[in-house]
């Protein structure tokens, strides 16, 4: 989901 | 992990390096827009600002990626505006970056999906990304041509994110994963290099040189 703050894609 | 985006991160890379080895091997960076190399750098340092913000250990490779990118890209930047600045070609480089930076930070305030300091960094790095080439095809347009190095880096350049859009498309549907606002910014950042894509197809694949018409 969007909101999650840790960004798995550089 | 998908196919995708595995070509994608090499990809990127692999437009690092050859820049990379572009401006050290010729010893110039004429060509080379030091403002579109100046606002990855950017990018790199405010999308992974995580890595000052607390120590993390280096075992898994997403975090010296990360490190790769933003040492590389510095790196790139001290070459064009200090080894070989001689070289640095100015007056063509002359796109007005504040142009660039200040839309893309305001946006990121407007139009972000949690409003705190990390995410907005992200976003505004989001944004960023997506038109920090401008710089570098206005460049090429001044000059009317491109080196045929300078033509392969801006194809992996390119290549990275238009790869990264089928990853999107691949979680999409295995995954359903959805992020709106990197998606949107792919596209319109992939968008930008569909001409000079075309004439790296049709010219450079040939051994011909990228002349535009000045």
């Amino acid at each position: 989901d969007e909101t999650s703050a840790v960004k798995d894609e550089l | 992990m998908n196919i995708f985006r595995l070509f994608g991160d090499l990809s990127h890379l692999a437009a690092i390096a050859i820049l990379l080895l572009k401006i050290w091997k010729t010893r110039s960076c004429a060509g080379v827009s030091g403002k579109t190399q100046l606002l990855f750098a950017v990018c790199f340092i405010t999308r992974y600002i995580d890595l000052f913000l607390h120590f993390v250990s280096l075992y898994n490779t997403e975090k010296v990626m990360k490190l790769i990118y933003i040492s590389a890209s510095v790196f790139t930047c001290y070459l064009i505006f200090f080894k070989f600045k001689a070289t640095y070609d100015g007056n063509h480089d002359s796109m007005r970056a504040e142009f660039l930076i200040v839309p893309a930070a305001g946006l990121a305030c407007l139009i972000n999906t949690k409003f705190d300091a990390i995410e907005i960094l992200w976003t505004f790095s989001i944004y960023l990304e997506a038109v920090a080439i401008l710089p570098q095809l206005f460049l090429i347009s001044k000059t009317g041509e491109a080196e045929t190095i300078t033509s392969h880096y801006l194809f992996a350049q390119g290549s990275y994110r238009a790869l990264y859009i089928l990853n999107w498309i691949y979680r999409y549907h295995y995954e359903s994963h959805v992020d709106t606002i990197a998606i949107v910014a792919g596209v319109v950042q992939t968008i930008l290099y569909c001409d000079f894509f075309y004439l790296y197809i049709t010219k450079v694949v040939k051994g011909q040189k990228i002349v535009l018409p000045a």
